[in-house]
C-alpha cells in the first residue's frame, strides 16, 4: 500500500522540487515502485527527468477533472521503477474551477490517489509555492508532509502559516495527516546565516529535523538543465551524495 | 502622478521581494516618494524594512474588503521617502474571497492603487509566486512590470505562463500595461549555468534586459535578517553596488 508524501513550502524556491525529483529516484533505485504527482503547473518535475512540457499533453488536471483515467495519464521515466504523472498549463486554471466543485479538496486523492496507491511503493507529490486549494489538495491525498527549509531569513517566515495550514488540514479533512520530516536545503558552509537558521528550525521542529542536511551545491542547479536527477547527472558530487543519505533516513522512518 | 511598478515571477524564490526592497530603498534615497506594497502574505517585504509581522495589524487585506481606509494602513518606515502597506495572513484567504466579488480584478486598483498614487513618485508591489487573483490585481493596478529571472534553468520553464497572463490582462483588463524591464538575479560567474541563462534571457528579451546583472551575493541573503535593506546593512557589496545601478537604470528609463 502505497506511503504518500507531499513534498510542501509556500515560500518560493526552497527546493520542493529538487527534493521530490532526487528522493523519488533514489527510493526508486532501491527497487520501490515510485510514482510523483506533479502538482505545480510550472511542471518543474516533468523536466527534472527530462520530460519535456507539451502544452497540450494531457496530465494531471484532466484526470482531477475527470476528463481521463488516471491509468492514461502516468508516463514512464528513464529511471526503473519510476513513473510520473505530469502537470500542464491547465492546471493553473483549476484553482478556480475547483473552488465551485463539491468535495473540492478531496479530487485530487479520490480521482488520482485513491486509484493507484495499490500499485506503488511511495508516492510522492511536488507542491506549488502556494497554500491555495491545489496544496491543499495534496494535503489531504498525503499520509504525511515533507517539509524543505531553506537556510536563509526570509524561509522562516512563513513556517506558522505552513504549520497552521496542516494543523487545519489535519483536523477537517485528514486526520491521519503528520509530518514525515523537515530537511534544511542549501546550506552554505560560508555564512554564519545557515547556521543561525539552522539552530532555529532544530529548536522548534527537535527530533522531526533530518539529520541529513543538504548542501548549496551548483551541480543539483545544473542537473535539471540536462534533464537529469543528480545520481544520473554527477552521483559523486555532494549534492548526489547528501540526497542518496535523505532517502536512507526516510526509507529508515518507514 | 505615481509610476506603479509590479515585480512579479511565479516562480518562487527569483528575487521579488529582494528586488523591491532595495531598489524602493535607493529610489526613495534620491528623494522620490515611494511606496511599496506587499501583496504576498508571506510579508518578506515588511520584515526586509525590519517592520515585525503582527497577525493582527491591519493591512492591505482591510484596504481590499474596503474594512478600512487605505491612508489607515500606510506605514513609514526607517527610510525618508518611503512608505510601505503591509500584508498580513488574511491576505492568503482574500484569493477565495475575491472570486465572488464584482469588478474582482480592480478591488487594488480602485480601494488602494488609485487612491494614493497622486502622493507619491513611485509604487512597487510585491507579489506573491503565482498568477492568481492577487498577482492579477497587481497587474491591472500597474503601469508597468519588472521581470527578476533567477538564472537558473528552472526558472526559465514558467516565462512562457508568465507573458501569456500579462497579455492577456494587457488586452482584457489593463491595455496601458507594458514590460518596465527583466532583471537577471543571483548570477553565479563560477559556473556555466548563470551563462546560458542569461543568453537565452537576452535573445529572448532583447533591449527589455537591463544592463546591470544582480551576482549571487550572501550580503543580500542577511540583510533581511537585520531587518534591513542592502543600503543599510552593506552599502559596499557588490549586491549593494548592484541594487544601486539597477536603481539608477530605472530612473533613467523614466
Ligand atoms: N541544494 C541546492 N543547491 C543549489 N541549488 C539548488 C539546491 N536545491 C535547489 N537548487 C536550485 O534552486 C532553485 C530552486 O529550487 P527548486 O526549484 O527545487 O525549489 P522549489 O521550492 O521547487 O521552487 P518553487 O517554489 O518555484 O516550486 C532551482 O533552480 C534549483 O535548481
Ligand atoms: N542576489 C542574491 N544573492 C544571494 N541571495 C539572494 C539574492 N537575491 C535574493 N536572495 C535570497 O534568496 C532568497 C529568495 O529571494 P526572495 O525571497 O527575494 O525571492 P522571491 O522571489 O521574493 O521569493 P517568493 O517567490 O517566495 O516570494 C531569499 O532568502 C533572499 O534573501
Ligand atoms: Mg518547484
Ligand atoms: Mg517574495
Amino acid at each position: 500500500m502505497g506511503k504518500t508524501i507531499i513534498v510542501a513550502n509556500q515560500k518560493g524556491g526552497v527546493g520542493k522540487t529538487t527534493t521530490v525529483v532526487n528522493v523519488a529516484t533514489y527510493i526508486a533505485s532501491e527497487g520501490y515502485k515510485t510514482l510523483v504527482i506533479d502538482l505545480d503547473s510550472q511542471g518543474n518535475s516533468c523536466s527534472g527527468f527530462g520530460i519535456e512540457r507539451e502544452e497540450n499533453r494531457e496530465g494531471l488536471y484532466e484526470a482531477l477533472m475527470g476528463i481521463k483515467k488516471v491509468e492514461e495519464i502516468i508516463n514512464p521515466t528513464e529511471i526503473k521503477n519510476l513513473h510520473i504523472i505530469p502537470s500542464n498549463i491547465h492546471l493553473s486554471g483549476a484553482q478556480v474551477e475547483l473552488v465551485e466543485m463539491k468535495r473540492r479538496e478531496y479530487k485530487l486523492k479520490e480521482e488520482v490517489v485513491d486509484r493507484v496507491k495499490n500499485e506503488y511503493d511511495y508516492i510522492f507529490i511536488d507542491s506549488p509555492p502556494s497554500l491555495g486549494l491545489l496544496t491543499i489538495n495534496g494535503l489531504v491525498a498525503s499520509d504525511s508532509v515533507i517539509i524543505p527549509i531553506q537556510c536563509e531569513y526570509y524561509a522562516l517566515e512563513g513556517l506558522s502559516q505552513l504549520l497552521k495550514t496542516i494543523n487545519i488540514v489535519k483536523h477537517r479533512l485528514n486526520p491521519a495527516l503528520k509530518i514525515e520530516g523537515v530537511v534544511l536545503t542549501m546550506y552554505d558552509t560560508r555564512t554564519n546565516l545557515s547556521k543561525q537558521v539552522m539552530e532555529e528550525v532544530i529548536a522548534y521542529f527537535k527530533k522531526k529535523v533530518y539529520k541529513t542536511i543538504i548542501p548549496r551545491n551548483v551541480k543539483l542547479a545544473e542537473a535539471p538543465s540536462f534533464g537529469k536527477p543528480i545520481k544520473l547527472y554527477d552521483p559523486n558530487s555532494l549534492g548526489a551524495i547528501s540526497y542518496y543519505k535523505l532517502s536512507q533516513e526516510i526509507l529508515k522512518n518507514g
